[in-house]
C-alpha cells in the first residue's frame, strides 16, 4: 500500500485519452471539432442566440494544425474561464435540461489534448455582459494535470462589440480528413440536425465553406424535465432527499418529480401509510422502496412533452431530401417515454430510399446509419449503439428489404433526453436501455411500413408497365 | 453560470453506471464478481500467494441476492480500507506494473451499485500483518457519493488465523444466469486464464462448485517494465520531469525509461546538442520533442521478456483442450512490442478447432471469440474490442476457413500490458491502437497457417480413403 494513490479526474484522463474518443489521428481531430462545437450551439441556444461558428484550421506542417474556433454564443465570465477548460467533470449540464453536453470533460479533453502534443498553451478570448456593457478578456491557459486546475499564464482585457468565446489549439498527431470519420463530414452531419445554425469553415488549403442557415427560426429552448414517477428509483429519491433544502418530504416529492401533484401525494400517503410530512432525511430507504413500487402501480400522465426539443419530421425530412435526393421518405416522432431513473427521452427516426440513400463501400452501394443524440451526429463506435442493436433487430424483409445490408437506404434515428446513458465518456455510442431498444424499433417499424407500401407500389406499377 | 458545478468521480458514476459496464440484470451482477475476482488475484499474487477465493450468491428474492466473496490474500491495511472501497480513481496499480486491475474504480463500483440498489451499507472483514502479528478489523461502510469518501457505521477488532479480505454486499435489480454473459460463465473462462487459482462458488441453489488448481506454480510476480523510447512522447518526458526527485534530466531518463544506458544519454547528448545535465524542471518542450525524435531513430533493445507475464502456450492449449476437446488445437506467445507512449506489451493466441470448438446459437455452430486482457477474460462489447477487429480483418479463405462465422473454431487472445487501453472504464474492450491490431493479426495468421496444414492434410487423408 506504499504505492496507494489517488488520481484527479485529469490524471485518469491523460493516462486513458482514449476514453475521451482520442484514439486514432483522425478521429482526435473530430472529436475536437465536436466537442468545442456542441459547447457553442449549447451556449447560444441557452441564450436565444441563432449559433453562428467561425473555424480556421491551418496545417502548419504534417499531422500538425492550428485551430481557432469562435462563436457569437454569451461568452463565458472571467472567473469561470479556467475551470470551464481546465478542469473536468466541471460544467453546467448536470441538470434535468435535454443540452449536448452533458459530463463537463469536453472542452478540457480538448486542451489536454492539444497539451499533451504540443506543450502550447490554450489561448482564450471570451467576450461576455457584465452589468449591461460588454467586458472581453484574452488568457493563455494551462492544465495542471496533477490538481485538475487551470494556470493563468497571461491575462489581458480586451475590447469586443460582441459576446461570444474564441479559442486557439495548437495539435500534434492529428489529421484532418475529408473521409466519413473526418472532421468536414461531422460538420456537414452537424447541419442536419442544426438547420438554424450557421458554420464557417476554412479548411488547410484555405478553402472556405459557408453552411448556411436553413431556417432562421431558433428552436425553443428545452425545459427542465423533471424524473418521471415510472422509473425513478428508490436511491433517486433517498438521494434527493440528503441533497434538498426542502423541509416536508411531501415538498421534495411535488418540487423534484414530474407530473407529481398534491392529490397524488396524498394518496401516497393514504395508500402506504408512510407520514410524508415528515423531514427528507427522516425517509428511510425501505419506506422509499415502497413509494417507488406504488408510483410503478400507479397511473401517471406521461412525461411532458414540451421539455424535450427534437428536430422534427419537417426537418429530418428537409435534411434527408437535401443530401441525399432519395425517390422516397418518411420519418415520425414519438411521444417521451421513460428509461429506468424516470429520465424522459424520445426517439425520432427517418428513413430515405433510393436516390443517392445509402453509401458507397467501394463499387458496392451499402446500407447506411446515421445516429444522433439531442441533435448532435454519432460517427464512431457505431457496432456497440443501442441504436444500430434497435435497428439490426428488425426483421426487415417483412418491409420488403430481401437484403438489408445492401439496400439503398439510409437510417437516420435521433434520441432526444435530459440524460443520453452514453456507454463511454467518448459519448459516440448509446447503452442498450430495454426502453430504447424498444422505441428505436418501434419507431422505426412505424415508417418501414410507409417504405414497404411504397416498395409495393413501385413494383406494381413496374409489372403494370411490363405488360 | 449559476448552474455551474463540479461533480465528484462518484458522482458522476452515480449518474453514469453503464460506464461503470453496471447496464442489464445479468451483466450488472457479472461485472460485480469480477472486480471483486480481478482484486483478489491481483491481490494475492502480489503477496506470494496461490489465489483462493469462496464465493456465495444467495437469493432473498427475484433479482435480490446477497454476495459474500473472501480471499486469502494480504488483506487490507485498516486505515485504506474506506478509500479501497468508498473512493473513486484510488488504488495502488497506477504504475507501470502488469495487473488486472488499474482504474482504482472497480470495487468501489460494487460498493457503489449495492448501496444504489438496496441502501445497505456494504461489510468488510480485513485481516491483514501487522508488526508479524495478524490484525482483523470488521468494518460497515457507506460511500458518501457526494464526496467521494468513505463513512464508517460501525468498527470492531475480530480474530483471524490468515490474512485476506471478506465482503459481503447485498443487490437488488441484479439476476444470477447460466448463460453466456452470467457470473457462472465467467468463473468458468477466468479459471482458464489463472490455472494456479482455485475458486469455490455455492451458487443460489446451495450448488457448490470447486474450480480446482490445474497447477501449484504461482506464475512469476510481474515486474515493472518502463516506458520504452520507441512510442514515449514529448509529453511523457516533460510530465516525469516536472514530478520527478531526480536532480539531472539525465538520470530522470537512465532511471525512468526502460533500455536507457549512460552510453544512450551520452550519445543523445551528443547528438541534440542537448544539455542532459540539467535540472528537470529547465528541459524545455520542443528539446524533449527532439529528443523523442532522436529516440525514434536509434536503435534499442525490445523491452525486457520478463516483466509481462503472459498466460503460456502450455497454458493455453491445455485450458482449450479442457474445455473444447478439438481435433485441433496450436497456440503462439509473441515477443514484446510497444504502442503509443512506450506502453509495452504481448498478444498470445491459440486456436481450437472441431470438437466442441465454436458455440452453438440456436442449431448452428458458430466461430467463438475468446477475448483475455491480463488473464482476465472479456466477457461484453465484443463488437467494438480491437481483439476482435484484428481477428475479423485477417482472410479466412487463405487458411481454409471458407466461411468463418459458421466454422467449428474458438479463437483465443489475450494482450497482456502495463496499461491496456480500454475503450471505457467498463474494461471490457481494448482500444484499436495500430500496433495492437498489428500484433493481433500476426499472431493469429502464424497459427492459422498451422490450422490450415492440418485441414490440408485431413482433406488429402479424406481423399485417400475415398479412393
Ligand atoms: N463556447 C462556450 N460558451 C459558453 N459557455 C461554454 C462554452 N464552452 C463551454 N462552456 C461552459 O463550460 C462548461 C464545460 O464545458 P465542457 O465541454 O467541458 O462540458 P459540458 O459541455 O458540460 O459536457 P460534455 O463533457 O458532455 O461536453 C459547459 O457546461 C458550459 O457551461
Ligand atoms: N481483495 C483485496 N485484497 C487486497 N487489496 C485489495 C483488494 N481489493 C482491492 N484492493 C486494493 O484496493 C485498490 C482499489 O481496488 P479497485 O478495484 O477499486 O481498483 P483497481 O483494482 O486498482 O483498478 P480497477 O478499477 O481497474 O479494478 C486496489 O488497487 C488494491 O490496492
Ligand atoms: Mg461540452
Ligand atoms: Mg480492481
Amino acid at each position: 500500500f506504499e504505492e496507494f494513490q489517488e488520481l484527479t479526474a485529469s490524471e485518469f484522463f491523460r493516462k486513458n485519452k482514449q476514453m475521451l474518443g482520442f484514439s486514432g489521428k483522425i478521429r482526435s481531430l473530430t472529436i475536437v471539432f465536436h466537442e468545442l462545437i456542441t459547447n457553442s450551439f449549447d451556449a447560444a441556444e441557452e441564450a436565444g442566440i441563432l449559433p453562428e461558428i467561425k473555424i480556421d484550421l491551418q496545417r502548419l506542417d504534417k499531422d500538425h494544425y492550428v485551430l481557432k474556433h469562435s462563436d457569437n454564443g454569451p461568452g463565458i465570465p472571467e472567473d469561470y474561464v479556467t475551470k470551464v477548460f481546465c478542469t473536468m467533470f466541471a460544467g453546467s449540464k448536470f441538470r434535468n435540461i435535454q443540452s449536448r453536453g452533458q459530463q463537463g470533460l469536453g472542452c478540457s479533453g480538448c486542451v489536454l489534448l492539444s497539451q499533451m502534443t504540443t506543450g502550447k498553451p490554450a489561448k482564450v478570448t471570451s467576450a461576455y455582459k457584465e452589468n449591461g456593457k460588454i467586458k472581453a478578456v484574452e488568457m493563455v491557459l494551462k492544465m495542471d494535470v496533477k490538481t485538475n486546475q487551470g494556470l493563468v499564464l497571461e491575462k489581458r482585457e480586451v475590447e469586443a462589440d460582441k459576446t461570444g468565446v474564441q479559442i486557439e489549439l495548437h495539435f500534434k498527431d492529428v489529421s484532418y480528413s475529408l473521409s466519413e470519420q473526418g472532421a468536414y463530414e461531422y460538420i456537414r452531419r452537424t447541419m442536419i440536425g442544426n438547420p438554424h445554425s450557421k458554420i464557417i469553415f476554412r479548411d488547410p488549403t484555405g478553402h472556405k465553406y459557408i453552411f448556411k442557415r436553413a431556417s432562421d427560426v431558433i428552436p425553443p429552448l428545452p425545459k427542465e424535465v423533471l424524473p418521471h414517477p415510472k422509473g425513478v428509483t428508490a436511491d433517486d429519491l433517498i438521494f434527493m432527499a440528503k441533497h434538498t433544502d426542502k423541509r416536508r418530504f411531501r415538498s421534495l416529492l411535488t418540487s423534484s418529480l414530474s407530473r407529481m401533484s398534491t392529490k397524488r401525494v396524498n394518496e401516497i400517503q393514504e395508500i402506504t401509510g408512510i407520514d410524508l410530512n415528515k423531514r427528507p432525511k427522516d425517509m428511510q430507504w425501505d419506506e422509499a422502496e415502497r413509494i417507488v413500487e406504488l408510483f410503478a402501480k400507479m397511473d401517471f400522465m406521461a412525461p411532458p412533452t414540451s421539455g424535450l426539443i427534437p428536430i422534427g419530421k419537417e426537418q429530418i425530412e428537409k435534411g434527408m431530401i437535401e443530401i441525399l435526393n432519395p425517390e422516397f421518405v418518411a420519418s415520425t416522432t414519438r411521444k417521451p417515454v421513460t428509461y429506468r431513473g424516470g429520465v424522459a427521452f424520445i426517439i425520432e427516426a427517418g428513413i430515405a430510399y433510393g436516390g443517392d440513400s445509402g453509401r458507397m463501400v467501394g463499387e458496392q452501394r451499402k446500407a447506411e446509419i446515421m445516429r444522433f443524440a439531442n441533435r448532435v451526429p454519432l460517427t464512431f463506435d457505431q457496432g456497440s449503439c443501442a441504436i444500430t442493436e434497435g435497428l439490426k433487430s428488425i426483421d426487415w424483409k417483412r418491409y420488403g428489404i430481401r437484403d438489408m445490408d445492401n439496400a439503398p437506404i439510409t437510417i437516420f434515428v435521433n434520441i432526444v433526453s435530459t440524460q443520453v446513458p452514453y456507454l463511454s465518456t467518448g459519448k459516440q455510442s448509446v447503452a442498450p436501455e430495454p426502453e430504447i431498444l424498444h422505441e428505436v424499433r418501434q419507431t422505426t417499424m412505424k415508417i418501414a411500413r410507409q417504405l414497404q407500401k411504397y416498395l409495393r407500389a413501385k413494383k406494381a406499377a413496374k409489372e403494370e408497365a411490363l405488360r
